[in-house]
């Protein structure tokens, strides 16, 4: 089982 | 280096606007561990340095490493190297790899 799809979306940020 | 080594690239984004004009998601802890660059946006720095692109994942801002940061932490770096006022640049390690 992949870590990965255990871990959750991240959000997104505008700089 | 090994076929399966990242190239990565040195992308040095003058401040040529008010704004950096990115976007970018991902962090320590999220499916994305790299910050990577999601839009770029017209008439920012990044846009008019013609280097940085849509899915650079950013392994380094100013020499400092991306790795182990978490999302908020990343964006705060990056926005502080862009507000740094004794530089009249940023630099960017980045990398098109996952």
């Amino acid at each position: 089982r992949e870590k990965r799809l255990t871990l959750p979306p991240s959000e997104i940020t505008l700089l | 280096p090994g076929l399966l080594e990242p190239t990565s690239c040195l992308i040095r984004v003058a401040k040529s606007a008010a704004t950096l004009g990115i976007a970018i998601e991902g962090g320590a802890n999220t499916r994305q561990p790299l910050p990577r660059i999601v839009t770029i946006q017209r008439g920012g720095s990044a846009h008019n340095s013609g280097k940085l692109k849509v899915g650079h994942v950013i392994l380094e801002v100013n020499g400092t490493t991306m790795r182990g940061k978490e999302h908020r932490e990343a964006a705060r770096i990056i926005a502080e190297a862009f507000k740094m006022t004794d530089k009249d640049h940023v630099d960017f390690l980045v990398t098109e790899f996952n």
